[in-house]
This record gives C-alpha cells, sequence and structure tokens, in this order.
C-alpha cells in the first residue's frame, strides 16, 4: 500500500476502515494478504469520491484526515440484496 | 441521495427508547429524538408515535462496545451509531461512550446524529453530497440545523411529499371507496389484477389499473408511485383496456371503441379515434394487446379469440382470423393485460401471470408453476 504522509492513522487502520464501510471485502482472517494493490487503491479512490476529495487512489493526507472523522456506523457501500425477484 | 432499497409500508410509525444514555437526562432524551424524527415528517406524511412499552416499529438503545447485533461500538470517536434499514427492522442503536450533548459545540449533537439515524430506519443510505444530513460524516453541531435539498428529495422519493399525498387522499375520496395508498399494502398488492401492461420507447414498464399508473423497478414497483394516469398522458382516460409501444415508437392505448397514440408522454396528434378507423379487423373493447417482437405484428385479444394485425398489410388482418387462444397451450380465456418482456410473451389475468414460451407455443413449465401470484413477482408485494 502506498502512504504518502506519514500519519498515525496506519495503512492497516485504513484497510480496516474501507473494510468496515464497505469499500472492501469484509477481511478474513484465513484470506487476509490476498487483496491485490488494484484493489486497495480502487477502494481509497471510491472512497476519496464519495467523501469529494482528490480522487488519487493514494492514502493521502487529506484521505487519512476524513477517516479520522467521527462518522455513522452504516456502510457507504451497500452489497444489492440476493433476494431480487428479477426472474419474472 | 441514495435508497437502500427498502421502505415502511406503513406511514404511521411507533418508536421506544429501551436503553437510555448514562450521561443525559431521559425527559432531555425524549424530546431530542421525537425532534429528530420530526426533521422527516415535516416533509412527508410519516407520524412517530413514541411508546414506552411494547412492540414498536423503531426500537432506539445507547449501548458500549459489543451489544448484541454483532457489530460492536468501538469507544469514543469512529463510529458513533448505525441503523438498521426498514427491511432488516429500522432500529438505530447509539455508542453510550460518546459524550452526547443537547445545543451544545462541545460533545457530539445527540438531535443531529438521531435524525441521520432515522435516515437509515426510514430506508436512506449515505448520500456523497457533503451538505446533506445523510452524508456519513459528523461535522459538528449546527445550531441552525435545516435537512438538505438532497435529504427532502431522498425521503419524498420514498414516501411522497405531504402535498402530494394531500392531493391522491383527496381524488381517493372523491371518486372511490378504495383504502388510502400508504395507510397499508400498495393498492397492487391489495388487488393485483391490473387494466394493463406495456413498454415504453424508452424501456419502462407501466403497469395501468383503474386511475392510477405506476412504474416497475427489476423486483417491484419504484417508489413515488401511483400517479394519475391522467398526470401523465394529458387527454389519457382511466380504466384503460390495452396499450403496446409499437416498433416506431409510438405507444398505443385502447378503450371502448377508441384509441389515442402517444410519442413519450405527449399526445401525437388528433385523438381519440376510433379503433374500426385506425385498426380495420379489430373489434371494439379488446382484453389486450401485445407487439411481438418475433414477427413485429400485434396480437390483439378478446374473450377467448386472438387477432393478428399487420399495419404493412392489406388488409392488415388477414381472413383466417380471429383464431382460438386455445390453440396456445395453457393461456387462458378473457386475458387482462400482455406483454413482452425479456424475450417471453406474459398474459395475465385476475391475480395471476402466465409465462408464455415463443418456442414451444405454449405456457412454460416451471418451478414454482405458471399461473404465479402477479403481486409477488411482478409488484414485489
Amino acid at each position: 500500500m502506498i502512504v504518502t504522509a506519514s500519519s498515525d492513522f496506519s495503512a492497516i487502520k485504513a484497510m480496516r476502515y474501507l473494510s468496515q464501510y464497505g469499500y472492501l471485502p469484509p477481511s478474513n482472517p484465513i484470506s487476509s494478504g490476498i487483496i491485490s494493490e488494484q484493489t486497495i487503491h480502487r477502494a481509497i479512490a471510491e472512497f476519496q469520491a464519495f467523501a469529494g476529495i482528490g480522487v488519487t487512489g493514494v492514502l493521502d493526507n487529506e484521505t487519512m484526515t476524513f477517516m479520522s472523522i467521527p462518522r455513522c456506523g452504516v456502510k457507504d457501500v451497500i452489497v444489492p440484496s440476493l433476494n431480487s425477484r428479477s426472474k419474472r | 441521495y441514495a435508497l437502500q432499497g427498502s421502505r415502511w409500508r406503513v406511514k404511521k410509525l411507533t418508536y421506544k427508547i429501551s436503553k437510555y444514555p448514562r450521561g443525559l437526562e431521559k425527559g432531555a432524551v425524549d424530546k431530542e429524538v421525537a425532534k429528530a424524527f420530526s426533521v422527516w415528517s415535516i416533509y412527508t406524511d410519516l407520524t412517530f408515535t413514541s411508546k414506552k412499552s411494547g412492540q414498536v416499529h423503531i426500537e432506539i438503545r445507547f449501548e458500549r462496545g459489543e451489544h448484541g447485533d454483532g457489530d460492536p461500538f468501538d469507544g469514543p470517536g469512529g463510529t458513533l451509531a448505525h441503523a438498521y434499514f426498514p427491511v432488516y427492522g429500522g432500529d438505530a442503536h447509539f455508542d453510550d461512550s460518546e459524550h452526547w450533548t443537547i445545543n451544545s459545540f462541545r460533545g457530539t449533537n445527540l438531535f443531529q446524529v438521531a435524525a441521520h439515524e432515522f435516515g437509515h430506519s426510514l430506508g436512506l443510505s449515505h448520500s456523497d453530497i457533503k451538505s446533506a444530513l445523510m452524508a456519513p460524516f459528523y461535522r459538528g453541531y449546527d445550531p441552525d440545523f435545516m435537512l438538505d435539498n438532497d435529504d427532502i428529495q431522498g425521503i419524498q422519493a420514498l414516501y411522497g411529499s405531504k402535498i402530494e399525498n394531500k392531493d391522491r387522499t383527496n381524488i381517493y375520496q372523491r371518486t372511490t371507496n378504495i383504502p388510502l395508498l400508504g395507510e397499508e399494502d400498495s393498492q397492487l398488492c391489495l388487488d393485483s389484477k391490473i387494466d394493463t401492461i406495456f413498454n415504453s420507447a424508452e424501456g419502462h414498464t407501466y403497469v395501468f389499473k383503474d386511475e392510477y399508473y405506476w412504474k416497475l423497478s427489476s423486483d417491484g414497483v419504484e417508489s413515488g408511485y401511483p400517479k394519475l394516469i391522467t398526470s401523465s398522458w394529458k387527454g389519457l382516460q382511466g380504466n384503460i383496456d390495452a396499450a403496446f409501444t409499437y416498433k416506431n415508437g409510438k405507444t398505443y392505448f385502447f378503450k371502448g371503441s377508441k384509441y389515442w397514440r402517444y410519442i413519450n408522454k405527449n399526445v401525437d396528434g388528433d385523438y381519440p379515434k376510433d379503433i374500426s378507423e385506425g385498426f380495420t379487423g379489430i373489434p371494439d373493447n379488446i382484453d389486450a394487446a401485445v407487439v411481438w417482437t418475433g414477427n413485429g405484428k400485434i396480437y390483439f385479444y378478446k374473450g377467448t379469440k386472438f387477432w393478428r394485425f399487420d399495419p404493412s398489410q392489406r388488409p392488415p388482418v388477414k381472413s383466417s382470423y380471429p383464431k382460438l387462444i386455445s390453440n396456445w397451450e395453457g393461456v387462458p380465456d378473457n386475458i387482462d393485460a400482455s406483454l413482452e418482456y425479456h424475450g417471453y410473451t406474459y398474459f395475465f389475468k385476475d391475480k395471476a401471470y402466465y409465462r408464455f414460451n415463443d418456442k414451444t407455443f405454449s405456457v412454460d413449465v416451471a418451478n414454482p408453476a405458471f399461473p404465479r401470484a402477479t403481486g409477488y413477482w411482478w409488484f414485489g408485494c
């Protein structure tokens, strides 16, 4: 993970944050460590776009600042329901 | 704004504070919570009634750490609260480790956070508009708090506006004895027998019933409906017999001995006209009509018979018509409506529908079997 600024908010914390709020799949202790760099970039970019800050795909100072703001615990990105009755 | 996908089917909602915060007086919390609900009831017909015991729609709890839902709170800062969408019960939980405050620039403002959480309880997801209440980030106490236009649009997309609903009430009270929409299940769920269903040139599917219409989504009915047919298709009437959109992109509506032609929702000339004039060979008072894209021809249904109409031929209806619907295995007589949808032809009768397989010329054998309940499979009841 590319980190362009030093901060108490570590890259691991950022990963947890992105996972907690729906930008990355839920962390799984068995499969941990296999998320690709591209997926992480995409997740950071998605968060940046949602937060209305510069979309760089990189964990910069502004992004980390936003990640430290107190917030609602509901996920920003919601997986669509599997119960969709699209097969009429 | 973003809609999660579920909403309450009743407008009179109840709530209960099962567990109060440690740092605030109960009466003050009651007031702030009521004020937070009122943020949403100002712009809709929703009402929120506080109960002290018994079953309620929305349960409110102030909790610390793990509190039984598998989503533990994390102490001061971080996550302040979370709430469940209507489909998951609507409950709202607040982290009691936070320093909840009222009308103060210190701590975390209870009213603002509660109003946000109740937005989730009502079916709103997080908005990417920074100024919206439904944006996920806490932005500090705002003594002049006002709901953003984005939030208003979101909640009204789910539950309608006060004015729209008032108009609808008057219409219902004036013309019918049908129960008020939104009070209980949608009218389509109470009685899923329809007048007609058709695809528009833009690719939307509309259902007409009595004076009203609904736009379908992939798994039910879009929010914000029903609407009056005449409010969108000026000059058209209610209780339409049949409708279809032809390959020229024009939509035709049939009722009694008359028909209307529209381009999107704009009437395309001087209508209504006589069916006998524009659709020679087709009887009045038809049951249903559909364009079969397999051959581009229009099929009209009435009673036990159907007619095939080809505008490019003279006469447009061959002398071998009408034919018996019973030639098509499994399709009933006296259908209400017909539609081509995702490569299949569907026939609707009373509260059920049949999926016709154009390749076998029979109603599909499937599990669950046809006919199936229209309300469940088409309207999301």
